[in-house]
């Protein structure tokens, strides 16, 4: 599973 | 959003207002270091430049602006304000030491060469080991005073905390971002020795004093 670029975290 | 994040951001917001509050109150910076200070500046700034380009919730705007907000007022309360307090002697660490490794490791692995991107991996990267200043100047005092011990626990506690948020979210959500979790575990274990002193030594009612 790669992550996306959008990053949701602090 | 899961409770370990929840959590995870409180104690990391607990940690930035304890250490605002302990300089401003005591008016000093004794025992802090303005180079982790600056490093963790340096952090936010180049995680939270999407906060012109992407809206992802009212919480995650809010909290960014309110970290870059306090992590700037703590590095003025060190280098202006309270300057004279500052313990410059005992904050040798040579930070060059990590900026360098850390910009060429967001330059060769990444999840995409591109600059918002870069700068997120750089970011990720020195947040890990941007504490190293603060535990270097404390193994050269042999002592901290006790705010800054429990402003250092919460610190670490978050980035464990987000250990089991990731664990949740790979659980639940099949989100996984292994520059995220790596750069998270090598954080954390930069704390175990810490934490280890501060629940032996300070949660005993001791000083947390290092054998000099």
């Amino acid at each position: 599973i790669i992550a996306r670029t959008q990053h949701d975290e602090l | 959003m899961n409770i370990f994040r929840l959590t995870g951001d409180l104690s990391h917001l607990a940690a930035i207002i304890i250490l605002l509050l302990k300089i401003w109150k005591t008016r000093s910076c004794a025992g802090i270091s303005g180079k982790s200070q600056i490093l963790f500046a340096l952090v936010f700034t180049t995680r939270y430049l999407d906060l012109f380009s992407s809206f992802i919730s009212l919480y995650n705007t809010v909290m960014k602006v309110i970290y870059i907000m306090c992590a700037y007022a703590t590095v003025y309360l060190i280098y202006g304000k309270f300057k004279a307090t500052y313990d410059g002697n005992h904050d040798t660490f040579r930070v060059e030491f990590l900026l360098i490794p850390v910009v060429l490791l967001a330059v060769l692995i990444n999840h995409a060469f591109a600059p918002m991107e870069i700068l997120w991996t750089f970011s990720i990267y020195l947040e890990s080991v941007a504490i190293l200043p603060q535990l270097f100047m404390i193994s050269k005092t042999g002592e901290a005073e006790t705010i800054t011990t429990h402003y250092l626990f919460f610190l670490g506690l978050y980035r464990t905390l987000y250990l089991f948020n990731w664990i949740w979210r790979f659980y639940f959500e099949g989100f996984f971002d292994l520059i995220a979790v790596v750069a998270g575990l090598v954080q954390t274990i930069l704390y175990c020795d810490f934490f280890y002193l501060y629940i032996t030594k300070v949660l005993k009612g001791k000083k947390l004093s290092l054998p000099a």
